[in-house]
């Protein structure tokens, strides 16, 4: 500060206690939403029921070995911290499935991906969370495809194609680190997922298992952050 | 680093816990319950500058040096802080997703004079 000038920290002291707080709180609220690359504050329509959050939680912490989560809902002070190297920040998110068209061999599901981290974030891994029912005896093929939308958005293309054997009930990951990746790149934000299955067999969306197992895709990501030049 | 206290007139950091439920956020903030918005405040006369945790170090004896020698500053000396942390937050973005990050320094936890 200036000499004979007030820090600036110092203008709290003289207000009123109540505009003091209101004004504590305001730039409490500011200072978050800033933070979080938020104009305003979400208006949640639709909240994650508590069972599917936890179940998505707990096997998105099985895939790091440094991480553990209670059997409730985490308390505050209780969430494990991200490893942010050199301030950079860190993000994990889980974008739960959107049912778009199915018939009875085919069901396609939507991911949508927040504004805020497309074209600025850069994903360090994306993994796709789908149940299984029982396949019965022998198993079963699902032949698993990518989509994205072509540059011009009009059409849809393969961005890949993986098979996979299921042969009893429960989760299975794929790894969709690289489709995620040029989605954002693209600044697009919508992820679909196409599964062929045995006709009249259940598929993940029809599992009959309740909400706690709803396909999931977990995406760890940090802000990009420019280049720096040093000069000795 | 020293806490707020009664009449102290001293720079200190003072804690503000602003609860996420009172502001009407806890519909889409799920974790934590609020937040710390802990600040720094008070007097520095200009003999305690020096960030605390410095006491013998090079950087201390150059501050001591100037002060000496030079009594008519022409800077004054501020109550700022000097050790933050992060805050983490699980929360719903616009989409509905859930995101967990950390957001770097948020939390004061030591106050000093520069």
């Amino acid at each position: 500060a200036p000499k004979g000038r007030r820090c600036p920290a110092c203008g709290l002291a003289a207000l009123a206690p109540t505009t003091h707080r209101d004004i504590l709180v305001a730039l409490a609220k500011q200072n978050i939403l800033s933070k979080l690359r938020l104009q305003d504050r979400p208006n949640i329509t639709q909240p994650m029921a508590k069972g599917t959050l936890l179940t998505a939680l707990r096997r998105m912490r099985a895939q790091r070995p440094d991480a553990t989560i209670s059997s409730g809902m985490p308390h505050a002070g209780t969430i494990p911290p991200l490893h942010p190297g050199m301030g950079v920040q860190e993000y994990e998110m889980l974008s739960f499935a959107e049912s778009g068209s199915s018939t009875s061999h085919s069901v396609r599901l939507h991911f949508r991906f927040t504004q805020e981290l497309s074209g600025s974030t850069e994903i360090l891994q994306a993994t796709l969370y789908l149940f299984w029912a029982d396949p019965g005896p022998g198993g079963h093929l699902v032949t698993i495809r990518l989509l994205q939308p072509d540059p011009m958005g009009l059409n849809m293309t393969v961005a890949s194609e993986t098979w996979l054997e299921v042969h009893r009930a429960g989760w299975t990951t794929l790894d969709v680190g690289h489709a995620v990746q040029s989605l954002f790149s693209q600044g697009s934000q919508r992820l679909t997922v196409e599964l062929d299955v045995v006709e009249g067999w259940r598929s993940p969306l029809l599992a009959g298992h309740g909400d706690s197992h709803w396909p999931f895709v977990a995406v760890q990501a940090r802000a990009r952050t420019p280049h720096h030049v040093q000069r000795r | 680093s020293i806490d707020c206290r009664g009449d102290s007139r001293m720079c200190c950091r003072k804690e503000f816990f602003v609860d996420f439920k009172e502001i009407g956020w806890e519909d889409w903030i799920i974790q934590p319950e609020g937040y710390h918005m802990n600040y720094c405040t008070g007097l520095c006369p200009l003999h305690v500058a020096g960030i605390p945790g410095l006491a013998a170090s090079f950087h201390t004896a150059v501050l001591n040096l100037i002060k000496a020698n030079n009594a008519d500053a022409t800077m004054d000396s501020c109550c700022v802080p000097t050790q933050r942390r992060a805050l983490s937050l699980l929360y719903y973005d616009r989409d509905n997703n859930i995101v967990k990050t950390d957001i770097p320094d948020m939390i004061v936890d030591a106050c000093g004079c520069t």
